[in-house]
């Protein structure tokens, strides 16, 4: 955008193409561009390179939230989970576990996912890997019943941390998401009795699409998410999503996923992200 | 929906006579709308709506009573002849075993979908084998594993310390010692900008040539649907598409792209979790759900 002479037409229809194609969404690419548009006016910004730094704080002050990655309180912890099939919430709990588990604290992991093939053990692999152990039951199990055995379990080791796996679902599968909140309302009863803090991650995968704005808001309405990990930011995908469903639903950011190992993990960066929007 | 909305757009020209330039260019701006916001690429709706545009301006819509309709219909056929028109049957060997390899970005659905293959093979009378090459994710074995004995079809497995290649070529030996038609091989996820792991499809493919390369694609992927199909088809030259997860709400226009950028036809969705929800491609039902 640097090259160009001056702020015209074809420089925002310039713009409105990298948004949409970096799946900010046609929505959220005309209100942003029509906000642009106003303060050109009121600001009097005339150079091209002007107007893109003022964009890219716009974007940031969207997107900034006090609370980028996760922080623990001097508590149990428990964080839970959920998102549709595949985004990568398995290994996304490994990740988070093994962050915390090098930090010195207690971890531990519950095998919510009761449904699908192999899912169990998919995370007690992560376990061993790790050195965590993992609260499971058999496959078929109520998943309600094991994050009330794991919530136990965790209180009574002194873990400081206790993250809770939950099988893949679309948000459109209201029997499902039924049982999502049931999990849930066992996990906030259990979490008040033994003073413990509750948090609801949504995970994301970055190369979906506009219906991420759907699933935020079904898996919002039934268990409030408190923050979101965008997954698969390895790839070519931009992730745009994120600014639709912080612009609409407010719900902060707070990591990435970049890749299939453990270390995988970082602390969303508005920054960082914004400029690779663009790169 | 779009009708609807072009309904509105051109409702106001009824009783005008004739559409204008500008009425034709609120109906195109309404397709574009229509098809972004359904997760059609960007460069792909610009080169489909230039198509719509020169046949709105023609006669058939011009001069009809009912513009918005005739539109409708327009967009309608576009997208149909974009969808559908090539055969999506798998390609069966002349001398069996058929080797059909899923192939895909993580998470789309290749195992399952693995799974869900072999159980239409077996219905139909064949003796599928399903071959566990993903050697890398966390229990992708169990989980093939499982799916073979929920349907009673065997699962050829050398464990995860070998090459996904050595693993391909055992499955063929253990196809023709067990009688075994078909082999469907589930490979690991993997990033299309991921050199290495792409080479590793190349070898595997090199080394047992497969008569049906299938991309899993997911039905919720965004604007980077194009980059991914181009880049595996590039590499591999695909046979042809399964598109998952389409029991949600997620309009699909990644099977728009993903077709106009390969023209490769997509064979299958996956409609649910389970071993039987895997349907034929129907393109009718894909346009109008595109079209919203
Ligand atoms: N490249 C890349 N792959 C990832 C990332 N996160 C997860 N994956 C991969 O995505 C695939 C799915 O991950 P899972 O953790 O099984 O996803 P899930 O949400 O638990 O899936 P379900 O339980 O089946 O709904 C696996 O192959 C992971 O290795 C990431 O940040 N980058
Ligand atoms: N609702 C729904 N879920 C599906 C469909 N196909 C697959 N899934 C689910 O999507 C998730 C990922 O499926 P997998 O088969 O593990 O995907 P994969 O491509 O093999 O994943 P990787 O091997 O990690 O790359 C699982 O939870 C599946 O049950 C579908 O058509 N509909
Ligand atoms: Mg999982
Ligand atoms: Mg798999």
């Amino acid at each position: 955008f640097s090259g160009r002479s001056g702020i015209d037409d074809d420089l925002f229809e310039e713009l409105e193409e990298v948004l949409i194609q970096a799946d900010v969404g046609v929505k959220t690419t005309f209100a942003l561009i029509e906000n642009l548009k106003e303060d050109v006016e009121n600001e009097d910004i005339k150079e091209p390179e002007v107007l893109m730094d003022y964009f890219h704080k716009e974007l940031k002050k969207l997107l900034q939230d006090e609370e980028g990655g996760i922080g623990l309180d001097d508590k149990l912890n428990i964080i839970m989970v959920v998102g549709v099939n595949g985004a990568g919430k398995t290994t996304t709990i490994a990740k988070i576990a093994g962050r915390f588990k090098e930090q010195g604290k207690r971890v531990m992991l519950a095998a919510g996912d009761t449904f699908r093939a192999g899912a169990i053990e998919q995370l007690q692999i992560w376990g061993d890997r790790l050195g965590i152990n993992v609260i499971s039951q058999q496959e078929g199990s109520d998943a309600a019943a094991v994050a009330y055995d794991a919530v136990q379990a965790a209180k009574a080791r002194e873990m400081d941390l206790l993250i809770i796996d939950t099988a893949g679902r679309l948000h459109t599968q209201k029997n499902l998401m039924e049982e999502l909140k049931k999990v849930k309302r066992i996990i906030d009863a259990q979490a008040a009795e033994n003073n413990a803090s509750v948090e609801v991650l949504l995970v994301l995968d970055a190369t979906t699409g506009q219906n991420a704005i759907s699933q935020a808001k079904i898996f919002n309405d039934a268990v409030k998410v408190d923050g979101i990990v965008l997954t698969k930011l390895d790839g070519t995908a931009k992730g745009g999503i994120v600014v639709a469903v912080k612009n609409e639903l407010n719900i902060p950011i707070k990591l990435i996923g970049v890749g299939e190992a453990a270390e995988d993990l970082q602390d969303f960066n508005p920054e960082e992200f914004i400029k690779a929007l663009f790169s | 929906s779009l009708a609807e909305k072009l309904q509105d757009t051109l409702a106001k020209l009824r009783g005008k006579g004739k559409l204008s330039e500008d009425d034709v260019k609120a109906a195109l701006k309404e397709v574009k709308m229509a098809l972004l916001e359904a997760d059609v690429n960007y460069k792909i709706v610009k080169d489909f709506v230039k198509k719509i545009e020169e046949r709105a301006v023609g006669k058939e819509v011009m001069e009809s009573l009912t513009p918005a309709q005739q539109v409708i219909k327009i967009v309608n056929e576009e997208l149909q002849n974009l969808m559908g028109g090539t055969q999506s049957e798998l390609n069966i060997s002349s001398k069996p075993p058929t080797i059909i390899m899923m192939v895909g970005l993580q998470g789309s659905g290749k195992t399952t979908s693995a799974g869900k293959l072999a159980r239409i093979l077996s219905n139909k009378g064949k003796q599928p084998l399903l071959a566990a090459a993903d050697v890398y994710r966390p229990a992708a074995i169990r989980q093939l594993q499982v799916l073979g004995e929920r349907l009673d079809i065997p699962v050829f497995s050398m464990g995860d310390k070998k090459d996904p290649v050595d693993i391909a070529k055992g499955s063929l030996s253990y196809a023709s010692s067990h009688n075994c038609d078909t082999i469907i091989l589930d490979t690991a996820g993997r990033l299309h900008i991921d050199e290495e792991m792409m080479e590793e499809l190349k070898l595997v493919k090199t080394a047992v040539e497969p008569d049906e390369i299938l991309l899993v694609v997911d039905a919720m992927t965004g604007q980077d649907a194009v980059n991914v199909a181009d880049n595996f088809d590039k590499k591999l030259n695909i046979d042809g598409i399964v598109l998952t997860k389409t029991d949600g709400d997620a309009r699909g226009g990644a099977a728009l792209s993903i077709k106009a950028v390969t023209g490769k036809p997509i064979k299958f969705v996956g409609t649910g979790e389970k071993l039987a929800d895997l349907e034929q491609f129907h393109p009718d039902r894909m346009a109008s759900r595109i079209l919203g």
